[in-house]
């Protein structure tokens, strides 16, 4: 669904 | 169709703590909503969580009810209930169902 690891659109990784 | 169950009186009270952080067009960006969760003394992880479930359209904010979901998750965990790893239907909002 969504790339994992790094996802730039959580402020909290 | 199932209700939410983020309850009326509850969805006032989240909208509310929304507004006071300055919505701009309707949503809060990530830099905003981060230190409400991150007040909540939950472990960052467990809040990444709560983020993940709760931005829905992933765009790194979240509108009104997005933010409702986060707040929701975050009020329960600090009741003692896990942070679910996948969004339940009931908690989805009904606007993005």
């Amino acid at each position: 669904q969504y790339p994992t690891g790094g996802s730039s659109t959580n402020p909290f990784l | 169709d199932t209700p939410w169950v983020v309850k009326p009186e509850e969805k006032m009270k989240f909208d509310s703590i929304f507004e006071s952080l300055g919505p701009a067009g309707g949503i809060l960006t990530g830099d905003k909503v981060k230190p409400v969760l991150l007040n909540s003394k939950l472990p960052v992880d467990i809040l990444g969580r709560v983020w993940e479930l709760s931005d829905l359209d992933r765009d790194g904010m979240l509108d009104k009810d997005e933010f409702s979901v986060a707040m929701y998750l975050v009020y329960r965990a600090l009741e003692g209930e896990p942070v679910p790893m996948s969004l339940p239907p009931p908690l989805v909002p009904p606007s993005k169902r």
